[in-house]
């Protein structure tokens, strides 16, 4: 366990912006 | 021309100046032009209101209506900066200006502070990172013993609580984040300098273009 609480929870799909720049 | 001229003034109407949001941001003019074409899709995808709802945030980023994201909420609750429930076109650049390359390491940090202090208290406390911790496990469906998910926090506030007082303040994080630059990843996106290759539409609605003709 020597993660980071902080690098965990930044790998959530909700704090990626980059997929409102993804067209249909 | 009248025709033309009447439609570009129409597709603007009621939105800021993108000059001035351009002044106030990492974005140049046609930049923020571009971001317009983007907005106009988020802002109609459910109501056609010059608006982003939090239901369309959350279509535009996970391409469906499902549950609730606390974090996705977390960012959206932080763009609606007047606190109305929507999010405007000033509000939708000034927070992707944020999000920018160029933007200082400054705004990206003090941002990501306010992300992960969930009550605004001017404190991240270990409460709230737990909390945090329990909805990204839920929503990636994976199960931490809880233990194992204190563990994790025992390890973060050692590192980054340097005053052991149980919560983090607003210096403790700026040190934090520079021991671990990797804490701004999220606060970066390389699409924002592509943005009017993105959106080359811009160009039809350019309110540049208009002046100089």
């Amino acid at each position: 366990t020597c993660l980071n609480a902080f690098d965990i929870i930044s790998l959530s799909p909700g704090f990626d912006l980059s997929s409102l720049f993804e067209k249909d | 021309m009248g025709c033309f001229h009447s439609k570009v003034k129409k597709k603007l109407r009621g939105h800021e100046d993108p000059v001035v949001l351009a002044s106030q941001t990492a974005f140049s003019v046609s930049e923020v032009e571009a971001l317009f074409e983007l907005f106009k899709s988020i802002s109609s995808s459910v109501i056609d209101d010059g608006l982003i709802s939090k239901e369309e945030f959350q279509l535009a980023l996970f391409k469906n209506r499902k549950k609730e994201n606390l974090f996705a909420n977390r960012i959206f609750d932080l763009f609606d900066v007047k606190q109305k429930g929507l999010i405007d076109f000033g509000d939708f650049v000034r927070g992707l200006h944020v999000f920018h390359p160029n933007a200082p390491q400054e705004e990206k940090m003090n941002f990501s502070f306010k992300l992960y202090d969930l009550d605004g208290t001017g404190f991240i406390e270990r409460q709230e990172v737990k909390q945090m911790l329990i909805a990204l496990l839920c929503e990636s469906e994976m199960k931490l013993a809880d233990e194992t998910i204190e563990s994790i926090l025992d390890k973060t506030f050692v590192e980054a609580d340097t005053n052991q007082d149980g919560k983090i303040d607003k210096s403790e994080w700026q040190i934090f984040v520079g021991r671990n630059p990797s804490l701004l990843k999220i606060m970066t996106l390389p699409y924002l300098r592509d943005i009017t290759t993105t959106f080359p539409s811009f160009v039809f609605h350019s309110e540049v273009d208009e002046v100089a003709t």
